[in-house]
């Protein structure tokens, strides 16, 4: 038996909406430390691990481990139905071919039950090295968000460098080119703050349009932090009181 | 133009 409360629903209805565009099946996996899943996208560029600790939920409980495969589409459809108030309990048999989803409002006034049907899905698990980044930023994630819409507007491709003092955003594109320079900072406001940790310089080229599918996460956490190193995956870790919402994403490297 | 790796450039089969 498998059965997780959390009492602040709309994360999960947050997390969901975060990956959906992304991933559309997915193997989550349960033990009694956490839920998590690993998927990667259908072009093999990006890839989102999630981790929700059981510590965190109002009450959790999972008697054996257990791999639940599970439309995305569908369980964001379903998602939709609960109020951003309502209470939200996921519940699996051992050996589950449903997903039981129970919403239930903020007075109890009323439930939603739903039962999600599995899937059988196989798993492209990859082995993701522990690794020490050259550079990493911490900054707001609306405003990383919004420089990422911003420059999209002029190219399909954001080469990113980090230096000791700065972050620089540039693109060149057919209308001309352009870049945004943010100077480490540590600002009280938390849409001006930029921490450096910088051990070497790091110049590297991403799809725009994946790193503004990854921001759908900004609503989860007020900050993301990027980690990058020569000719390896960006990643981008959103935290929050649950968890943390991590997106890789191959860089683009001149042939 | 760069070219868009794909994660298996970068990660192993785990």
């Amino acid at each position: 038996m498998f059965e997780a409360l959390l009492g602040n629903g709309l994360i999960l209805k947050k997390i969901i909406e975060s990956i959906k565009e992304l991933v559309t099946e997915v193997n989550f996996e349960v033990t009694s430390e956490a839920i998590s899943l690993q998927a990667m996208d259908a072009s093999h560029v990006a890839l989102v691990v999630l981790v929700l600790r059981a510590s965190e939920f109002e009450e959790y409980r999972c008697d054996r481990p257990q791999t639940l495969g599970v439309s995305i589409t569908n369980l964001a459809k379903l998602l939709k139905i609960a109020g951003n108030d309502d209470s939200i309990i996921l519940r699996a048999e051992d050996e589950a071919h449903v997903l039981t989803l129970v919403f239930t409002g903020k007075n109890n006034e009323k439930m939603c039950e739903f039962n999600l049907n599995l899937l059988t899905l196989d798993s492209e698990h990859l082995g993701i090295p522990e690794q020490e980044y050259s550079a990493e930023v911490t900054m707001s994630s609306s405003e990383f968000s919004r420089i990422c819409r911003e420059l999209t507007q002029v190219t399909d491709t954001l080469n990113l460098s980090v230096d000791k003092e700065s972050v620089k955003f540039a693109v060149s594109g057919d209308i001309g080119t352009g870049s945004i320079t943010m100077k480490a900072n540590n600002s009280d406001k938390s849409e001006e703050k930029l921490i450096l940790n910088v051990s070497d310089t790091v110049s590297m080229a991403f799809a725009l349009r994946y790193l503004n599918l990854f921001n759908k996460a900004s609503s989860l956490s007020d900050e993301v932090v990027l980690s990058l190193s020569p000719e390896v995956p960006v990643v981008l870790k959103f935290a929050f009181d649950l968890g943390e919402l991590k997106y890789f994403l191959a860089p683009k490297i001149a042939e | 133009k760069p070219a868009q790796m794909v994660l298996e450039n970068f990660f192993g089969k785990a």
